[in-house]
Order: C-alpha cells, then structure tokens, then sequence
C-alpha cells in the first residue's frame, strides 16, 4: 500500500535576523512616506505680514484717534478687525489667514484711513498665490456694500512686509509691559 | 532699587540704560523710537553726546540693542546739584525697532492724576542699597506714591518738595530707589494693563531709611516741556 507521504507542516521558520531586517524595512519605508507629509503640512509653514491701507469714509477724523488707548480708538480697531476677520474667515484663504492689526489712524479728504497689518501662514512655494487671492478678496469685498472698509485708491494692493518691520508696527503701542496685578494663580 | 526682585523679561520694555565707557550711570525710558526721557542731573559732569550709549534689554552685561546718543537736552532751569526742574531729553541717533522686548510707555496727559497710596513701580540696575552691590539684571519694586503735605514735613524733607515733584515709597523705608537708579521710570498702570511714566528717579536721602522716601520729577508738570522738545 502506497502510504501517502505525511505531509510534514510546514512551518515556515523566519530566522531572528530576517525579522528585525524586514521591521526595519517596513518602518523606514513608512518614514520617507509620511515624513515628508508632515513637514510640508506642519513645518514648512512661513508666516508673512502685508500692510493694507483701508479708506472708512463713513467716519470722519476725531483727535482723539491721535490719543493712545483712547475709547475711540480701541473701539474703531476692535470693529475693523472684525470686519477683515470675518471677509477672510469666510473666503478661500480662512484656513491661511491668522489675523489683522490696526495701527495708525490718518485724517483724510473723505473721511478716515487706517493703516492695517494682515498676517497669513502658508507653505513657503505659495506666497505669490496668497497674495494675489489677498487682493482679490479685499477688492471683492470691499466693493461691495456691505462693509464699512473701502479701497484706499491711493494704496490700492497690499503690500509684503518683512519680519522685523512687522514686529515694529506690532509693538508701536506705548505701555504695554509686565501683567499687573500678577494673575493669582 | 532696593528691597525690590528680578525684572521678568519684556516685563519694563521701555527701560533704558546711559552708559559711558560701558559702564551704567542712569536709567532713562523710551517715550518714541528715538526719544528717550531721563533726569537732567545724569549729565552733571558729562554733557557730551558722544561720551553716552543708551543698551536696552532687561541685562546690562548682554543687551538687546545699543544706540549712540545723538543729542542731550536738558531743561533751561536746571541747575547742578539742585533738585529742581530735573528732566532731560535724549535723541537717538537711530531709531529702535519696537519689539515685544522694547517699545515705549505711554506718556500721561497733563491732567492726569496720581492719588495718594497709588501703587507704583520703579525699576533700574541701581544699588541693592545704598552703597551697595549694582545688579547686572534689570529690578522692580512696588511702592507708593506719598502726598506731598506728608513728604514735606519737618521730620521728612521739610518743605523740599515741591510742585514738580512726585514722592514715593514708604515712611518706614526699606522699599526705595537707590543710587544708579537715577533718570530711571515710576510707573502706574491704568485700564487695560496699559503702563504710563508719571516719575522720573530724581533724589532722595540715602536709599530705603526711614522717613526718607524717593523723590520723582513729576512727568505731568513738564508734558509741555517734553512736547516742545520732542514733538511727542
């Protein structure tokens, strides 16, 4: 009787050294896929700064606009952040926008003009792109009738500025300084 | 200053150090990107702009920025060694870039008002005491501002003070502006955690005694001057 071969099972036995070679491969494969992802998604952001300037022509100039912390002032710069806050929170750039600042206030023929800084973050091949959606965006916008802020034909596009110019304009308010009291904790 | 503690970093963005030869003489404040406020007794011996550097940063050791002194203007009425009228301005001969670490205090309008037991701080790299060791890092004390009936009675300064002068610390000493000090801010914050320079470190008798406190020229009584020699 032909006895069938018993089949032995087959065990298929990896030496040690062939499995760590093959984790290692399998991680490594994984790093050059998802490195690269994340630095571009996470770190290749640059932030960048333009200034705009911005025509109110519906309020006219006041003194005390010249006045550091007056009531008026801060209550004009809360109003027009919100305003470029909510234009840009709502368009193609809301997940570039970060957000505005109000510097100066200057008297004008038609009214008023604010000096703005608009802060963005993107991967750094796309600045030019940013900057034109920029511009379009605003000039939509503020065409249109539903906001106070109007084009500036003087300073019509925004206009890039560099860090330390940025930091200058960030921190040209007088007296900001130690918090006080100190927050008890 | 003495009995005070270590400034945090950015916690005074507006102080300044006048130095010659690298070496700390007087505080001063920066009220515009090339203004600085300071006391006119600073330059008692020294009046040449070239001789002055102004570092800012809370270390005198390792700045955050240098600026030459481009010219010193110190009030017509001052008089050496004499407490009156004791303000100066100095221009920069560029202008800082504000920072988070540097920018300037606000300067108060004429009108504003310090009451009596405000709370006030003065800062500097002045002497822990008097005669004492100078820091190399930037200290603040609290103190408060003392009307100036109390300051001038007899077992005071009797009389000494007058309308252009702000008095601050305590009747029981310790707490006090020191030697070095001097040209350095009092400051006050209102709303807003908004700091504004209401004095100007200007003398005092020894540093933290008794019945001595510190004496500050009072900033609101020369806005005008400041405005007609600054623009600001």
């Amino acid at each position: 009787m032909y006895q069938p071969g018993i089949l032995e099972r087959r065990t298929l036995s990896l030496k040690p050294w062939m499995i760590v070679l093959i984790t290692t491969a399998i991680v490594l494969a994984l790093a050059i896929i998802i490195g690269p992802l994340v630095y571009f998604l996470e770190y290749d952001q640059t932030t960048q700064y333009y200034q705009a300037s911005f025509q109110i022509p519906s309020i006219d100039y006041n003194p005390d606009f010249s006045v550091e912390h007056s009531k008026i002032k801060t209550d004009l710069k809360q109003k027009i952040n919100n305003e470029i806050d909510k234009i840009f929170q709502r368009s193609s750039l809301h997940n570039n926008y970060i957000k505005s600042h109000v510097g100066n206030f200057r008297p004008n023929n038609h009214g008023l003009k604010a000096d703005i800084l608009l802060r963005f973050k993107f991967t750094s091949n796309s600045a030019n792109t940013i900057k034109r959606q920029a511009d379009k965006i605003v000039h939509k916008n503020l065409k249109s009738n539903d906001s106070f802020l109007k084009i500036d034909t003087s300073l019509p596009y925004l206009r890039e500025v560099n860090g330390a110019q940025a930091e200058h304009v960030l921190n040209s308010c007088c007296g900001l300084g130690m918090e006080y009291p100190p927050v008890e904790r | 200053v003495a009995h005070g503690q270590i400034a945090n970093k950015a916690a005074w963005p507006w102080q300044a150090s006048l130095q010659m030869d690298g070496m700390h003489f007087c505080g001063a404040s920066l009220i515009s990107a090339d203004w600085l406020l300071t006391a006119a007794h600073c330059f008692d011996t020294h009046k040449n702009p070239k001789l002055w550097m102004a570092s800012f940063g809370t270390t005198l050791r390792s700045p955050l920025m240098r600026r030459k002194v481009l010219s010193i203007i110190v009030h017509e009425n001052y008089a050496a060694h004499k407490h009156e009228d004791d303000i100066a301005v100095v221009k920069l001969s560029t202008p800082v870039l504000f920072s988070e670490n540097v920018h300037r205090v606000c300067l108060p309008g004429a009108t504003f008002e310090v009451l009596p037991e405000s709370k006030v701080f003065v800062t500097g790299w002045g002497g822990l005491k008097a005669n004492g060791p100078f820091p190399n890092t930037l200290r603040q004390v609290e103190v408060e501002v003392i009307s100036s009936d109390v300051c001038n009675r007899v077992y005071v300064y009797g009389g000494a003070v007058s309308s252009g002068m702000i008095c601050a610390g305590f009747l029981t000493g310790e707490r006090d502006a020191c030697e070095g000090d001097s040209g350095g801010p009092l400051v006050i914050v209102q709303d807003q955690n908004i700091w504004y320079l209401i004095g100007i470190v200007s003398w005092g008798i020894g540093c933290g005694k008794e019945n001595k406190p510190g004496l500050y020229t009072k900033v609101t009584h020369y806005r005008d001057w400041i405005k007609s020699k600054t623009n600001i």
